[in-house]
């Protein structure tokens, strides 16, 4: 079994320690406002008041000897800097952190963050992009070319036509491995698979060829 | 074209506002905030310093003829919930609302926003969710029980192996629908296909079928 420790319990500090725990993970909590630990130290393994720029009380945390360290502090840019490198100090041997802005992110991955994440900034790049694209419910990119993407067909032009009728992977360029209809999925569906206005299809290929299909089907 | 408004230049609004530009979209920007507005007018299409919970103020800004209204207020759940209500009542065509916890998310919807995000939330269960599956880097729930999943090959087990020698599909039952090594994606891999250690496959199934994989590279 892994051992995670959190520092900061803010909104995505919380949710961290909520999935750990869903997953029946051990948890240990840190947050120096004495309030929110006795409000969630029931829902972790562990909760503890301290501030994340004290380096003795780091180290009696025995923060060095955790699986992951998350390190959730946002607004507080100098208490996650200081405490990202206390605890790279201490030897933790993986060590994800939250950042603000893209210089707070390269000054995180200079002292020897792991891995950052930037909640806001990605959901809101998120958000943009589906409200500019027509249908792309969600995607991820694989490469600076290829494009993961699920696409709602919003329009009656594809319907009752099968794969093999649309000639989907020569028109479009694209590899169609599933489609959704309600909860219902068909993976990897034959040219015999009929498409209807309102289906999910989860598509790969050139991120160009992406937004084509994205396009015809609005 | 398309028109933008996103009340409250936040971590989360802004970016929406960053993304959207750079789409070359117009966007107008809200914020109760004068030095938020300032600093931020050069950036967006317009920039209005107004308080969301103030009807006449956006009535004035004809918030109803936007194609789509973000609202990017967080802390302040009342101003939130307010605001949507009062861009709901004047027409707005789409509304889009960032929500704290579940419990606000339910009174947006309620009161009609189309859709609701939960920026920390969704990224707290993602950061959770990877830390612990060895090799998930990223994924997209299409159902309740079908998972598309980015896995990294993180052992030398199907070293130097084709995927008609590994009986891929058999074996995991799951669609690869792609190999990726360096910044080079190959879709749809033949069954020639070689998997060597540092490649990210994406694969299409179950998700518990998903798992037994993750669980194999490690
Ligand atoms: N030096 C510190 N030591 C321990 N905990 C701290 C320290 N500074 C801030 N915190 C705690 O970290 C949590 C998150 O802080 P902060 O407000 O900086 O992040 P945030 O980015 O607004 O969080 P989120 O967006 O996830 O809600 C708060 O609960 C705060 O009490
Ligand atoms: N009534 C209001 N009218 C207009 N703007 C507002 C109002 N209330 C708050 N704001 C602005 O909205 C922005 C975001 O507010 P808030 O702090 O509630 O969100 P947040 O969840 O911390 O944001 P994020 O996590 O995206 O940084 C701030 O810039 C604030 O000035």
């Amino acid at each position: 079994k892994q051992t995670f420790a959190v520092i900061g319990l803010g909104r995505f500090g919380l949710s961290v320690c909520q999935s750990l725990i869903e997953e029946e993970q051990e948890v240990l909590a840190i947050d120096n406002d004495e309030e929110l630990v006795t409000s969630y130290k029931d829902l972790v393994t562990q909760a503890v008041i301290a501030d994340a720029q004290d380096e003795d009380a780091m180290r009696d945390l025995d923060l060095g000897n955790f699986d992951h360290v998350v390190i959730a502090l946002g607004q507080n840019i100098q208490a996650s800097v200081l405490a990202t490198l206390i605890v790279k100090e201490l030897g933790a041997k993986h060590i994800v952190a939250k950042a603000e802005t893209t210089m707070h992110g390269r000054a995180l991955e200079k002292i020897g963050a792991d891995s950052i994440v930037f909640p806001e900034r990605d959901m809101g790049q998120r958000v943009a992009h589906r409200l500019i694209s027509h249908n792309i419910l969600n995607y991820l990119a694989l490469s600076d070319t290829y494009t993961l993407a699920e696409i709602r067909v919003a329009n009656d032009k594809f319907n009752g036509k099968t794969l093999a009728e649309l000639n989907f992977h020569d028109q479009f360029g694209l590899m169609l491995v599933a489609i959704a209809r309600n909860n219902d999925v068909q993976v990897s569906p034959p040219a015999t698979a009929i498409i209807q206005e309102g289906d999910t299809l989860s598509v790969i290929g050139k991120t160009v060829d992406v937004d084509r299909l994205d396009e015809a089907t609005s």
